[in-house]
């Protein structure tokens, strides 16, 4: 069966959506097979591989609201690159949460993508900077977390409310749900704040073993890579960060839940 | 009356915390009389002005949920520096929405605050990376929103949405919100994505005579800063994100709405 992971921090900005398109772009050319899910109203995942959703491609607003969706196969587009499909989002999944009100289970909704797990060696999922209905759907359907934390003081701060979102999500709707690893972003060796967040990260006990090897440096050809709507490692296969995420795909490879 | 002033773009990390705390701590030394209303469940301003909220402070969830607030005042607190106050905010926050559902107004709520006009020449509020409730009670309450855009490709697409908001709460809520100005941060001269999308914002219609003159650099030395506690013009003058935060000071002073 396949993989699920989530990939969340509630701060903004600190590369989660970097972490899914490119982790998902490393893996997919090992010959895995991946499938991204956008949960970001913004759907810069979506942006971020180069497709632009029209009025009637199925996204995730669809899966979140529709009444039922028989076969979610159909939701899955491909994108210019083999072994990499897509559940893109769109602007209306921003509304999904206020007409989801009061439906009972609704934070199940993504389970209607179970079937999709015999299809895909991973499924990546990519969560907007926040901890509400979107990203406990994703908690509920996930089984591993993955955590980019960059290596600035708030980022770091965000992480306690994290972990208890995450605890509560273990007790009262998913006992599955583990942590995969926290990959530190943004990070420059040369800038003392780095240094200072990544020495709290490894002493930190709540994170003890789960501080992945692979750190991911501060690089533009990251952001640049986003302009042209290709993961870095399509983008310029040579650079810093096609090289970490190289070395973070190994390492979740490695790390079978 | 003092200038009620929005910092929003629900695009995360692009810097709309730095400019709260770093455009405030300006102004004061400016010899303005400044408030801070930390808007985000995350209370990242609050952290960076040094502040760590304790049970018993009154926060904007107190404002926001509170059957009344007879006087505003009270909820306004000292920072370590003269002429600069903030009302913090606490995780708490984060449940005002849902626990608001079905009030009618509720996106009115920080009406409560108008007494404070009378008090300060600026109040600046930081918001959360969403266009939820929180964000639109900002958006009620201000005359005006300073929209800080990273010079990177998914902050700019950001601003259609953005700009779709406000022009709804304008329609429906606040005819008075008007735009004071897009200013450009994290800029690198080197880099070709931060010539790219400044190049988009200076020739954009939407944004045209808006875009200030004063950009913000990429300078670590902010990021460092809030691991202190302290806006960055507090903890080192003489570093490139003083001078750019002072920069944009001058230019807001000088466009009264
Ligand atoms: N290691 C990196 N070095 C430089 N730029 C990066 C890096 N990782 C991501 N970026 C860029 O920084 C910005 C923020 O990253 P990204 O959008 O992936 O973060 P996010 O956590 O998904 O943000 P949001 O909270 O808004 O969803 C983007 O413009 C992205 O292209
Ligand atoms: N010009 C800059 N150069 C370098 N680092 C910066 C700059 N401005 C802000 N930072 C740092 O980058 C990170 C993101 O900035 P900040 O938290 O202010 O953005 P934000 O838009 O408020 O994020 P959020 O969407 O999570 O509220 C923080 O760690 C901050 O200290
Ligand atoms: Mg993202
Ligand atoms: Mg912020």
């Amino acid at each position: 069966k396949g993989r699920a992971i989530a990939v969340v921090n509630e701060k903004g900005g600190v590369g989660k959506t970097a972490t899914v398109i490119n982790l998902a772009a490393v893996l997919s050319r090992r010959g895995q097979k991946i499938l991204v899910v956008d949960m970001d109203p913004q759907f810069n995942a979506t942006r971020g591989l180069g497709i632009e959703p029209s009025e009637d491609t199925c996204t995730t607003y669809t899966v979140m609201v529709a009444d039922e969706v028989p076969d979610p196969k159909a939701c899955v587009m491909a994108t210019k690159w083999p072994g990499l499909s897509l559940i893109p989002a769109c602007v209306d999944l921003a509304g999904a949460e206020a007409e989801l009100t009061g439906e009972e289970g609704r934070e199940n909704r993504l389970h209607r993508l179970a079937p999709l797990l015999d299809e895909f060696d991973f499924i990546l999922l990519d969560t907007p900077p926040s901890l509400s209905l979107l990203t406990v759907c994703v908690f509920s359907f996930a089984r591993e977390v993955l955590i980019p934390c960059q290596t600035h003081p708030f980022a770091y701060a965000a992480l306690d409310d994290l972990l208890d979102t995450i605890g509560m999500v273990k007790e009262e709707i998913n006992p599955d749900l583990g942590l995969c690893g926290v990959v530190p972003t943004f990070y420059d060796h040369r800038t003392r704040v780095s240094r200072q967040v990544m020495e709290k990260l490894s002493a930190d006990p709540r994170f003890a073993g789960k501080v992945f090897g692979a750190v991911i440096r501060y690089n533009i050809t990251i952001a640049e890579s986003a302009a042209y709507g290709k993961p870095v490692v399509f983008f310029r296969g040579g650079s810093a960060g096609a090289g970490d995420y190289g070395r973070l795909a190994d390492e979740v490879l490695a790390r079978r839940p």
